[in-house]
């Protein structure tokens, strides 16, 4: 496999985030969750991509895409979009 | 300390994973 070892920068900075997240929205678990739920759908559907199962006609959620949604979520909290925009290979 | 369930620890995965292959992008 190609599997990296935790890089400690990004690895530690991933933590930040989502701790920070958590907190933010305490009083809107609803939001938290969804912002989970695009993440782990997004790792799934790059796990399948690279163990090549792909479904014919279906489009696997690009880095825009995933962008566009969580701005939806995090409507008043641009401080949190623009860190999450940090984490983004090409957004 | 932090209170992670194994949902917070996958998001934090795959947070982490995205910033490498950024970071790889920009190398």
């Amino acid at each position: 496999g190609q599997q990296q070892a935790g890089q400690p920068v990004e690895f530690n900075h991933a933590i930040n985030y989502v701790n920070k997240i958590k907190n933010r929205f305490q009083g809107q678990p609803e939001i938290y969750k969804a912002f989970l739920e695009i993440l782990h759908t997004y790792q799934k559907e790059q796990r399948n991509l690279k163990e090549g199962l792909v479904t014919p006609g279906y489009k696997p959620l690009t880095e825009s895409e995933v962008y566009s949604q969580v701005a939806k979520l995090f409507q008043n909290q641009e401080d949190l979009l623009s860190e999450f925009g940090q984490f983004l290979p090409d957004a | 300390s932090y209170d992670f369930t194994p949902a917070d620890s996958s998001a934090v995965f795959t947070l982490s994973s995205m910033a490498m292959q950024k970071r790889d992008q920009e190398l």
